[in-house]
């Protein structure tokens, strides 16, 4: 079993290999990709080692190389499907993220509560009412950014629906049956280690 | 120096101890926390040992002591006020959202180029106009959730009225002197391990 830490790491090496290959940049060491993400270089090759054996000692490695085999361990190859539960702020701020969609991202589906939002169109996605969720909507990935009092209704129907990944924005703990996976998302987090290192910074 | 990963790791077991808290659990061993994290208990101990000596062999850890120290070491019993630009959905979802207000992280001032968005009031914060943004503003947290396009124009513009610590959301990579911590957010990393789950599932 692969540890989630490693897992955590690889589209962030993913990123940085797309960056530095836009720059014309076609090896990199371990040392400069370690130094990127803030780990040690045996970190990194260690991190590698759970996929198969690439690069080569000394010489560093292929970027080019690396991209393929680090999008394929994450199927960035291919076209993924999602659906949104809540056009609010948060969701309508997620529906137009140019990101998702040149990661191979794409929310083509968005549910809402209020009617006053339905009908509305977001990129090439238009707003449906909730109670229009299908039975079987033949997507696997969900995105949930209701308020919290709405996250476990919101989950079930996913859930019923067929969808098997819940991305969970809302900060309650949804409850779901074996064989549906759930990341909570909470920016806090990402305030508190900022101000953590802002507490801490020591000029190099 | 402490690494990274173990700093990124205090938020989740702050969260989860403030929720077994709230259950009335007074005691927790490292298996059960490492369970929580994702990772293995001989990690959380090593984790806990940067920051001194607690818990005792064989009895766990008190719930309310590791809390006290984890909120210590991230200064999570002080109030923080940040200063966002940008207050689009993005922006307005993160002026909304109560999490912050909780562990001492308060929007207190937001700043826009379109004049519309000028005067509108979200919480306790008006709007104002970016070209008010004073000499000194006094804030030591900033987060960025304009386009991409505006986010060095803006990181400078912040760096200038005295912020130290940067949250970026733009998803361009910004240059600040020494002195300035960036953290870059990006969603996409959510989506591409949920989705690395999904399709490694093994029903447990
Ligand atoms: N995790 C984080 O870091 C983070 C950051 C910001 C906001 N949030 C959270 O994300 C959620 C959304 O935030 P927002 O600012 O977009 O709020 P919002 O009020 O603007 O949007 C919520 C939307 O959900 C819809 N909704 C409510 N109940 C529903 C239901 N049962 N079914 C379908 N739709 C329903 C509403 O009609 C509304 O459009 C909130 O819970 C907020 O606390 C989380
Ligand atoms: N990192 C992530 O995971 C993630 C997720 C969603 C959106 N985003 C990004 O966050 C940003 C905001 O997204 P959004 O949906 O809120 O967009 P939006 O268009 O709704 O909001 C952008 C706001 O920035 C303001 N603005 C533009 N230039 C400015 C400047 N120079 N100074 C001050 N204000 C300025 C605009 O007037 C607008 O109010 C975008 O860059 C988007 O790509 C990132």
């Amino acid at each position: 079993k692969i540890p989630e830490r490693t897992i955590t790491r690889l589209p962030i090496y993913y990123n940085f290999l797309l960056e530095i290959q836009k720059n014309d940049i076609r090896m990199i060491s371990s040392q400069e990709m370690a130094r990127k993400v803030g780990i040690k270089a045996s970190q990194f090759r260690k991190d590698l080692s759970y996929f198969g054996e690439f690069g080569t000692q000394g010489l560093g490695y292929s970027v080019e190389h690396l991209i393929e085999k680090i999008g394929g361990i994450l199927h960035l190859n291919y076209r993924h499907n999602a659906v949104i539960v809540g056009v609010g702020n948060l969701g309508t701020a997620l529906m137009n993220y140019p990101h998702f969609g040149e990661w191979g991202f794409h929310i083509v589906r968005a549910y809402d509560l209020d009617t006053s939002k339905v009908g509305r169109k977001i990129g090439y996605t238009t707003v449906k009412d909730i109670r229009e969720l299908p039975r079987d909507i033949m997507i696997p990935l969900g995105i949930i950014a209701v308020p919290p009092s709405s996250a476990q209704e919101v989950a079930n129907l996913l859930v019923a629906s067929g969808v098997r990944g819940i991305l969970n924005f809302t900060g309650s703990r949804i409850e779901v049956p074996n064989g549906v996976v759930v990341r909570s998302v909470d920016l806090t987090y990402e305030l508190a280690v900022l101000n953590y290192y802002l507490s801490h910074f020591v000029p190099s």
